[in-house]
């Protein structure tokens, strides 16, 4: 079979979908001091996760402001600087009016995906924590 | 704040894939 760390290789979703491969991609990250992109991208999708399920609702609107406060206000932070303005606004909007919906990050998670498939997640196979780990 | 904290940790968490 594959060895896992070839599978790594093959895209960003194979990479996110092993527990190993997220260790040693976070490893990289923090090196490089941009772990909270991938934290973010994982928040969106447990986000959506909770969302979908039924009740609870202080719980959500709690995380909402949580993932908006941590990642999204300080428009110097790693995560903010590379949304768009406009998805910015519109999560702020979400937060502010309290109209909590499953899919208010899904835009914001899709730049940062971008963000990471461009750039980080190609320095990371050619990174030594990746080539010493092979 | 703590548990704030805890509440992303706990989200991050529930949405990565569980060990093979």
């Amino acid at each position: 079979p594959t060895p896992p760390y070839l599978k790594w290789a093959e895209s960003l979703h194979s990479l996110l979908d092993d527990q190993d491969g997220i260790h040693l991609f976070r490893t990289f990250l923090k090196q490089e001091e941009c772990a909270d992109v991938l934290d973010f991208w994982f928040a969106c999708s447990g986000f959506r996760k909770l969302e979908a399920s039924e009740g609870n609702e202080e719980k959500k609107l709690k995380l909402a402001k949580a993932i908006y406060k941590k990642y999204i206000l300080d428009n110097n932070g790693i995560v903010s600087r590379q949304i768009k303005p406009a998805t910015k606004s519109f999560i702020k909007d979400c937060v502010m009016r309290l109209h909590i919906d499953p899919a208010m990050f899904d835009q914001a998670q899709t730049e940062i995906q971008a963000v990471m498939e461009e750039n980080t997640y190609p320095l990371f196979l050619k990174s030594d924590v990746y080539l010493e780990y092979t | 704040i703590d548990s704030e904290d805890d509440l992303l940790q706990e989200c991050i968490s529930s949405a990565m894939p569980k060990k093979k």
